[in-house]
């Protein structure tokens, strides 16, 4: 799968509507069913509903600034994924955080809106599941502008020491970003 | 005189004694009008005496009143009156032929009067007394009456039996023991009768108590049931197996039996053709013994109930059909040697069950997939000309059926990995290249797997190569071993064990056709997609690989097929969304992400943060989905059904509508 992910682009077009692909399985996760398995925690967080503390704000004011990243820009297809490479040593769970912003659903075009979404979490997942090669991966600290923004994925990466993110909690609103690591990051 | 007195002492039996020369009919009249009117009057004071006794009234009078006292005494009882009539009837009758009967009958008739005097001066002194005696005293004083009652009727029988001893028919005596049996007949079936009536109302009561005592009701419901099922086994049997004969053909047979039988009964009564009831009865004891060896061959056949009806119909069939090829062989020690070598024929014979039709179904499966996966390649081969270690399989397969060198499909295919796996620099270094050289390589190895099955298992396919392979990492391979066990227990066994043979059949088809159907899942699941192959090799090298390897292009060309699509590992994808949204977008969001996860191969995936139940229907929708084999495309197009129709109901002002899941729930 990995290698079939390696090859993946998401700059090939996806035919969602002709995709032959079967479906999965989903559950719903229960924390009693620990096993011992990789795992790989995806939070899709709408910056709209988002409220980070100051002290995040700053972090992603900072790190905005010296990536030219601001969240009140973000634009309907673009999607910021934030990967806690850290924490992978400490346990078999992998975070990655992707923050976008919900495209308004147009009620003319119904795929429009449809594949948009499914675009941003396709994007999601791909680099929440193969975050070495992923192609849009680019640094906070990187000093060159042009390759903070993938010109043909409208995605971001943020790779930061630490990320703390409060996963079990249910209200959006209670959610904390820490992306200290990143002005570090961005230090070096 | 007391009733009781014995007849000895009457004046009748003296005269009888005193004049025995001719004048016995005169003693002997007397005598019983004596007796008659005793009789009589007794039975005339019981009546009055029950009567009384019924009626709980205690009065009593005198059986001869006064005559002055007779318009006082009329109003009392019209009851004393009728028994008054009825005795005094009686004795006028009585003294009226005593007077007749001459001088002597005077006598017993002052002797009568003296009874009846008697008996009137006795009741004389309680007359016009009422309710003076108690009841209880008078309850007894009829019992006892009653009990002299019965003594007297006793001896006036036993009296009467010992006077017609002496009766003469014809000057000869008759018997004693005639007379006595008369008239203890007469009596015993008035007992008898009694008896009975007494027993069934004495049955009635005892049932009718019985019958409400739940207890008991319960026991003998108990006991009936036990011994009901004994009997239901034994009638079952017997159903079973009038059912196996007539499955196995016999009804003809028990058809003549059973007229064999009638007409041996209809011959049995026929006096007069002894001779023929003697071949009968040879003809039957044949029958019989013939009908015991079929039972037995039945019992035996009863151990292997498992097997069903129309697996018996076949057995019998191929036994029937054994028997008829030994007969045309004629040696049967030659076809015992020859048992094992002549399955094809055997094969041929059953081809009318249900197995050869299995059979030939998983063949032309067989060879529609090998059609299918040759005429791909075709298409395949034209255009891949400049992949040089790209062998198409046809070649390959051209390759196998003309090696005679006993080289195994396994080894050629590996072979011809093997050679694809150290591609030279200028060949593989296009990305594209080496993905569709892996689909001809999974192609290479299903079909190999075909023709292994095709050819392993000795089908009658002509065009299919004879090579013998015996790889046991193959399902297949089980198959074979255990068809070649069968052959090994052949040779040992002389005697062909068609039940064994059956079941390994069974076993083998039943292997066979969960092959076929994973290679028709996977021809379905994969023929139309470019990309289809390519991801089966994903999966099958996933399987042996159940972690991620970072890099380096992966070339695990093992020839293994997945053996579990649906278990292969990979990492546990746990979805957190964080989006203050309204159900209905929640639901969208979810069956978005589960769409892009199953893009991207997601094999289990698992939401977080579901508290308010807005997902609980999430995995009956993905199971249903799964299970009718819904891709990612068509669930879109579910997906964007639901959205259309509801924007058209918002248009129309209609907001009461379903929910994403449960809509999807319901058109799945």
């Amino acid at each position: 799968m990995m290698s079939y992910l390696r090859s993946f682009q998401m700059s090939d077009p996806i035919d969602w509507l002709h995709s032959s692909r079967g479906v999965c399985k989903v559950d719903l996760y229960s924390p009693t069913e620990r096993r011992e398995q990789e795992r790989k925690v995806i939070c899709f967080v709408d910056v709209a509903t988002l409220n980070v503390e100051d002290k995040g704000s700053k972090d992603a004011g900072g790190s905005s600034s010296g990536g030219d990243l601001t969240l009140e820009h973000l634009e309907d297809k673009e999607i910021i994924v934030i990967k806690d490479i850290e924490k992978k040593e400490q346990s078999k769970t992998e975070g990655s955080i992707c923050l976008f912003k919900q495209a308004p659903s147009d009620p003319i075009s119904v795929l429009n809106w449809l594949l948009n979404d499914l675009q941003k979490y396709a994007l999601g997942f791909q680099h929440a599941l193969s975050p070495s090669a992923s192609n849009c991966k680019h640094k906070i600290g990187d000093t060159e502008n042009e390759h903070h923004r993938y010109p043909h994925e409208n995605c971001y990466s943020v790779y930061a020491d630490q990320v703390n993110v409060d996963y079990t909690t249910n209200r959006p609103q209670s959610l904390r970003v820490e992306m200290t690591a990143a002005k570090n990051t961005n230090n070096n | 005189q007391s009733p009781s007195t014995p007849p000895a002492k009457s004046p009748s039996t003296q005269r009888a004694v005193m004049s025995p020369e001719g004048e016995c009919s005169m003693d002997d009249l007397s005598f019983y009008v004596n007796r008659l009117s005793n009789l009589v009057v007794q039975m005339a004071h019981k009546e009055i005496k029950e009567k009384l006794e019924n009626g709980n009234k205690c009065f009593h009078h005198s059986i001869y009143p006064p005559s002055g006292d007779k318009g006082k005494n009329s109003p009392r009882s019209a009851v004393s009156k009728i028994a008054s009539e009825m005795v005094h009837d009686a004795v006028e009758i009585t003294s009226a032929e005593m007077r007749g009967t001459g001088g002597e009958e005077c006598r017993e008739g002052g002797r009568k009067t003296f009874l009846y005097s008697e008996l009137s001066n006795k009741n004389k002194g309680g007359d016009k007394q009422i309710c003076q005696k108690d009841s209880k005293e008078f309850a007894d004083s009829i019992s006892k009456g009653l009990m002299v009652y019965a003594n007297q009727v006793a001896s006036d029988m036993m009296l009467s039996v010992m006077k017609t001893l002496k009766v003469h028919t014809s000057g000869k005596p008759i018997p004693a023991c005639v007379v006595l049996k008369k008239v203890l007949l007469k009596h015993t079936k008035d007992i008898v009768s009694d008896l009975i009536d007494s027993c069934l109302k004495n049955l009635h009561n005892i049932t009718g108590v019985l019958m409400t005592d739940s207890d008991f009701v319960s026991a003998v419901k108990r006991n009936l049931f036990n011994h009901g099922r004994q009997n239901a086994t034994d009638i079952m049997e017997a159903m079973l197996k009038r059912l196996v004969s007539a499955l196995l053909g016999e009804k003809k047979d028990s058809k003549s039996q059973s007229l064999l039988y009638a007409s041996l009964k209809a011959g049995s009564h026929d006096l007069k053709s002894k001779n023929q009831n003697k071949n009968q009865s040879l003809e039957f004891s044949t029958m019989k013994a013939e009908m015991k060896g079929k039972d037995k061959g039945k019992i035996k056949s009863d151990q292997c109930k498992s097997l069903s009806s129309a697996e018996r119909v076949g057995e019998h069939i191929l036994k029937e059909s054994l028997n008829m090829w030994n007969q045309k062989q004629g040696n049967q020690g030659k076809m015992i040697s020859k048992a094992c070598t002549s399955r094809e024929e055997k094969r041929e014979k059953i081809s009318s069950s249900t197995d050869s039709l299995a059979k030939d179904l998983i063949v032309s499966a067989l060879k529609l997939i090998q059609y299918h996966l040759t005429q791909q390649a075709k298409g395949k081969d034209s255009v891949e000309d400049d992949c040089p270690s790209t062998t198409s399989y046809m070649t390959q397969s051209a390759q196998y059926e003309k090696s005679s060198s006993g080289q195994s499909t396994k080894a050629l295919s590996m072979k011809h990995l093997e050679s694809r796996g150290a591609p030279g620099p200028s060949n593989c270094l296009k990305e594209a290249q080496q993905a569709d050289c892996q689909k001809l390589d999974v192609s290479n190895i299903v079909l190999t797997l075909i023709q292994k099955l095709l050819s392993e298992n000795n089908f009658n396919c002509d065009d299919l190569s004879e090579s013998e392979n015996k790889s046991t990492e193959l399902r297949a391979n089980k198959a074979t071993s255990m068809s070649k066990r069968g052959e090994e227990q052949c040779q040992e066994n002389p005697e062909l064990d068609f039940t064994g043979m059956k079941q390994m059949n069974r076993q083998f088809i039943d292997q066979l056709v969960e092959s076929v159907m994973k290679l028709c899942l996977i021809m379905a699941k994969y023929s139309n997609n470019g990309e289809a192959l390519a991801e089966l090799e994903e999966q099958g090298s996933m399987a042996n690989n159940s972690h991620y390897q970072a890099g380096g292009p992966r070339c695990s060309h093992d020839g293994a097929m997945p053996q579990n699509f649906e278990e292969f590992p990979g990492p546990e994808v746990i979805v957190n969304n964080q989006c203050s949204t309204s159900s209905l977008q929640k639901q969208l969001q979810a069956v978005l992400q589960w769409i892009a996860a199953s893009q991207f191969n997601v094999p289990m995936l698992y939401f977080m943060g579901d508290d308010d139940g807005q997902l609980d229907k999430l995995p009956e929708v993905s199971a249903k989905a799964a299970e009718k084999g819904y891709s990612v495309g068509d669930l879109l197009q579910e997906v964007m059904k639901f959205a259309k129709e509801r924007q058209l109901d918002e248009a129309v002002g209609n907001m009461a509508r379903k929910q994403l899941l449960d809509w999807l729930l319901t058109n799945l």
